[in-house]
């Protein structure tokens, strides 16, 4: 998941992906964030890497870190619901 | 674009400069720079913006750093700028500036561009969500703009168009100012009872909820109940809180929220920004009579209440409550996790505030109270079971249903 094996920007990564809402804000309190299989959390990334305009690679590289630490507003990108809802649309 | 999960009803809003930025040395350009942005929407929206000096307005705009009144802390310079909340009532439309920031509002300065900033804020609290349009003003990455020649990328028409139709650019729209709300009548409220008579057991609300030594304790201004698992204790009616706890100093009059620490047993009470340690009915040998304030917890000055402590089933940890807020509580240190907290109460889908009461109880699912339903809530889920609320009187008083008509009546 991470391209330099590094446990704490993997933390801080997936602190991010839940803040702004591409991990249910539960797992903020659950801590089930990192029980997620690689897959998944693959998944997760690319999303938020389609949202911010880089390449889909479903790691956190050193852009998607980059990107993650860029100064910005603290709304979530994706609102509770919405990205599930947006799939069964698709299907 | 993506829309929010709420729009004003309404097209003629008020702001209100709730503290200004202690980076900027100049307030009049803060509140320029913020005018402006509220002008840009002007032009692409059929709203007027108003500035409110005093009193209550729709936006209410602060400057705060770390905790500042809600559950979304900034995090020092750099990070996050800003936030702003969708329209609703209460914070509804409100949005704050980091003032760790370094905040500016001339092209030739360098740090954070105040207005680029709130034009995409403001956003928010008219009802649009982030954009992924790199170029959209809501898309979530900080870009400075160059205020005069600042215009909206076609995406954030679009998105603001849906909530609020479309504007012909030759025309200015006029909207017809605030009017004084219609006169109505006061509604017809029952003849209140006798502050000093203890409340209806299957017709009242919860102050605090706790599981203590195995026993259901439920308290309501001076009074409380116990039940055990049978039902409710002492013949259905609620006791005086000081015959029960004896303890308990003569000036507290009512419990805010209550539980049983695990470690040792002991009872925290909460009232007001006070609290309480009890060892069974009895104060702690050498706990001040007076209480000690809540800050000891490492909550914020400005609390002033604690609405309701609960452990929560799913990871037995300890939670306070308090508006929309809430804390995790490190038992071990005695205070709450300082990092990250507080978090907004939206995390607990469906459960409503501020929240009267909550605990865990005997089947280890949490339940919250507010009015007089309460909620079950579901932990793998995140959220409150579909069928919630339900009324508190049945289940946990033991009422019969409808019983609340019947006993109002006959008191």
């Amino acid at each position: 998941i991470i391209s330099n094996g590094n446990a704490s920007v993997f933390h801080e990564g997936l602190q991010f992906l839940i803040r702004y809402g591409y991990l249910p804000s539960s797992d903020m309190e659950s801590g089930r964030a990192e029980l997620r299989t690689a897959e998944e959390l693959g998944t997760i990334i690319r999303d938020f890497q389609q949202f911010a305009g880089l390449n889909k690679t479903g790691y956190l590289d050193e852009a998607t870190i980059a990107q993650m630490k860029a100064p910005r507003c603290g709304v979530q990108d994706i609102r509770p619901g919405y990205r599930y809802s947006r799939r069964r649309r698709r299907r | 674009y993506i829309l929010g999960p709420s729009k004003w009803k309404k097209r003629h809003l008020t702001y209100r400069f709730e503290t200004y930025s202690n980076v900027m040395s100049d307030y009049l350009r803060t509140r320029d720079a913020i005018t402006q942005a509220l002008k840009h929407w002007e032009k692409v929206t059929t709203l007027r913006f108003t500035e409110q000096l005093s009193g209550e307005a729709d936006i209410k705009i602060k400057f705060g750093k770390n905790y500042h009144g809600d559950g979304y802390p900034f995090d020092g310079r750099g990070g996050i700028l800003a936030h702003a909340f969708f329209p609703g009532d209460d914070n509804g439309g409100d949005t704050h500036f980091d003032d760790d920031e370094r905040w500016v509002t001339e092209e030739h300065q360098s740090g954070t561009d105040l207005f680029s900033v709130a034009v995409h804020e403001f956003g928010h609290a008219l009802g649009l969500a982030h954009s992924d349009v790199r170029n959209a003003i809501m898309f979530p990455w900080y870009k400075k703009y160059n205020r005069p020649n600042f215009g909206f990328h076609s995406d954030d028409i679009e998105a603001i168009s849906k909530l609020y139709g479309k504007v012909h650019p030759d025309v200015i729209p006029t909207v017809a100012p605030p009017t004084s709300p219609p006169v109505t009548q006061a509604p017809t409220t029952p003849k209140p009872r006798d502050k000093n008579s203890p409340p209806l057991t299957c017709d009242t609300t919860y102050d605090a909820i706790a599981l203590i030594r195995g026993e259901i304790f439920i308290f309501k201004g001076k009074w409380n109940w116990r039940r055990d698992q049978k039902g409710l204790l002492d013949g259905n009616t609620p006791l005086s809180l000081h015959r029960l706890w004896y303890g308990m100093p003569d000036h507290v009059e009512y419990i805010d929220a209550v539980y049983e620490r695990k470690s040792d047993h002991r009872i925290i009470f909460f009232s007001g920004n006070r609290y309480y340690v009890f060892n069974a009915n009895q104060l702690v040998h050498g706990f001040p009579e007076e209480g000690r304030p809540i800050t000891d917890y490492g909550l914020p000055n400005d609390i002033e209440k604690i609405d309701a402590v609960f452990t929560w089933s799913y990871n037995s940890r300890t939670y306070l409550i308090t508006g929309n807020m809430y804390w995790k509580l490190d038992e071990k240190e005695q205070r709450v996790v300082p990092f990250d907290y507080p978090r907004d109460m939206g995390i607990w889908q469906g459960v409503p505030t501020p929240v009267d009461a909550a605990f865990q109880f005997w089947d280890g699912v949490t339940y919250f109270f507010k009015g007089d339903q309460y909620w079950q809530f579901n932990d793998e889920l995140m959220k409150v079971e579909d069928q919630f609320p339900q009324p508190s009187a049945e289940k946990w008083m033991g009422c019969p249903l409808n019983s609340t008509r019947s006993e109002t009546e006959s008191n």
